[in-house]
């Protein structure tokens, strides 16, 4: 299965966005 | 302890096992989940992916994990 550019793109940008997310909650945790 | 549910870790242990640059679909976890209905499935992938666990790749069907490579 090969991604297209703008597949990557989209990955990648969804990655950082569920990255925020966890930072976001471990820090509700502190 | 990592404040998973049961199911949710069973969920994000097969997302992160999944090697394809796609993710693992959610027909995926079904099939290697025989056990658990779809919608709880749905439900734990809901979870982890509000949690910061898991994101949704090419389309809303395909999940990988943040924390797998």
């Amino acid at each position: 299965y090969q991604l297209t550019a703008e597949q990557q793109r989209k990955i990648e940008e969804n990655r950082r966005k569920a990255l925020e997310r966890r930072a976001e909650r471990l820090g509700q945790t502190v | 302890n990592n404040g998973l549910s049961a199911n949710q870790n069973q969920v994000l242990s097969l997302i992160r096992g999944c090697p394809d640059p796609q993710g693992i679909s959610i027909q995926d976890l079904k099939q290697r989940l025989s056990g658990i209905s779809l919608s709880v499935i749905k439900q734990a992938v809901e979870f982890l992916s509000n949690e910061g666990h898991i994101f949704s790749t090419i389309d809303e069907d395909h999940y990988k994990s943040t924390d797998n490579d």
